[in-house]
């Protein structure tokens, strides 16, 4: 199966770290390697960047996974050419898929890379979204399928947390920011779907704890935070909703995610694109 | 004795919460209340803020303390029109006891609110420094005693707080940046007074955890950071170096820092501006 993700935030918000969590393996170096701008320029080179993975879950199925990462997002003075970097590649993206639709001979190894979900970084601040967050997530808006992601969750007392989580879900919903929302259908849908869905749908924006180091506790490998006061396995689900945002992406929303993306937004997209 | 601190910092930093733990009192109110920028303006207003607190140590010396605050600094897409509006503050100050030193007939009540030293806090990022802080550091260079410290602290490992520090540290040196180096002489100065700031000198950036709140532990009062995973008593030396920040502002190198201000700093400005 193929699946494709971008990750989008700020430098140091994790993402690297979240990546390598996401698929159990090293497949972002910690990016202590970005180059800070030279003296005289005012404005970073923001440039996207794609890893491919090859993952297999417990059943032996096999997800092709791309990941888009956006090293340098938002590190410069000003940061407004940077909206359009991102938004051109995603329509980008759609524009292939239009073309090669409407060909005559179909390319056998045409490659979709439509991006399926768009995680977005947030960093808790307790005054919930920053501008450069509102205007980014406006203009993914109705482009994408927006998942909105707490990141360093570990940083956070719980009140904190719930507070964080309380006060982005505010500004998300006052900038009329479209996060998917997990839709189920009460009529059509079976209880489990329904409950499974209104649950997720609760818990965003998710939060997620990263680590690119594993530690052997008790005889299993866990991959987790060791601090002076209390070690945290990222895998606990009473820290964090990484488990459960990773089992959504990977497992029980993959198909979803893509549905979406092709039946409702590339759609979409299609049509202001062929009427305009 | 009158003290006057400026605490520069990104929303969200820990600005405020720094400031009432460096006080043992609720100085500034929790800033969740910061209003977010209107949809149609690029520019929030980034205002400067000024709070006065009336402290007294265990010998009974009363400091009367005024700290400036920055509410909204960095916060806006571009963010350039920020650095002014912090040195315009320094050198008005300046400018205010030139003009005093300059009158025939002094003012009795003239009030000298030159900022003794910033407190810049820096995100750990693993990257070093942002752009932002290269640029707002490089204009302080020279025009005030810079303390540059990383905030919560309690967000790394100790390898990561180590990194942190170390790659901050290249990128201050790299820039030129002007922090306030402990200065010591081996010829006149003790051995006690070379050790203490050699010491000093060695943590720079200070790491800091800072906390709004208060717990009972064993009869004491303790304010601390309460984890599911663990406690953390942010005067507990062997986590950050907030009490040896503290003790440094407020007891041992206050008058330091004031002569520094007075006979290094301000003297330059003045003949600076008396040349022409
Ligand atoms: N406290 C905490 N730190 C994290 C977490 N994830 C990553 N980090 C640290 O944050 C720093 C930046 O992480 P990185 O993944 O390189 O961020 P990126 O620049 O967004 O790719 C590194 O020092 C990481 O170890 C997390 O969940 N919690
Ligand atoms: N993990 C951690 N969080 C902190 C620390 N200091 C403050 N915070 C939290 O960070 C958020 C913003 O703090 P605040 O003081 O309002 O930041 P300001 O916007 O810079 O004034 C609040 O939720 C604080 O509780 C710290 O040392 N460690």
């Amino acid at each position: 199966i193929q699946f494709t993700l971008m990750v989008v935030g700020q430098s140091g918000s994790g993402r690297s770290t979240f990546i390598n969590s996401l698929c159990g393996q090293q497949v972002v170096e910690p990016s202590s390697t970005i180059p800070l701008a030279t003296d005289d320029s005012v404005e970073r080179d923001f440039r996207l960047r794609e890893e491919n993975v090859e993952l297999e879950d417990n059943e032996g199925v096999k997800i092709s996974l791309s990941i888009i990462d956006t090293p340098g997002f938002g590190d410069s003075l000003d940061n407004s050419s940077n909206f359009n970097i991102v938004t051109d590649y995603l329509k980008h993206q759609y524009d292939e898929v239009l073309l090669e639709e409407s060909r005559v001979r179909r390319n056998p190894r045409f490659k979709d890379s439509r991006v399926h979900a768009v995680i977005y970084f947030i960093n808790a601040t307790g005054h919930g979204l920053k501008e450069i967050d509102v205007e980014m997530l406006k203009r993914l808006t109705g482009l994408v399928n927006i998942i909105p992601v707490i990141s360093k969750a570990d940083a956070l007392t719980r009140e904190e947390l719930a507070l964080n989580k309380k006060l982005i879900l505010e500004d998300l919903k006052h900038y009329g920011i479209e996060y998917y929302y997990f839709p189920y259908d009460l009529e059509t849908d079976d209880n489990e779907t329904v409950d499974t869905n209104s649950y997720l749908r609760s818990l965003i924006p998710f939060s997620v704890i990263g680590s690119n180091q594993v530690f052997e506790v008790e005889g299993e490998l866990i991959r987790g935070r060791k601090y002076p006061w209390g070690f945290i396995n990222i895998e606990d689900h009473e820290l964090s909703d990484f488990v459960i945002l990773r089992n959504l992406l990977l497992i029980s929303h993959l198909q979803d995610l893509k549905d979406y993306t092709h039946e409702i937004l590339y759609e979409k997209y299609r049509t202001e694109a062929l009427s305009g």
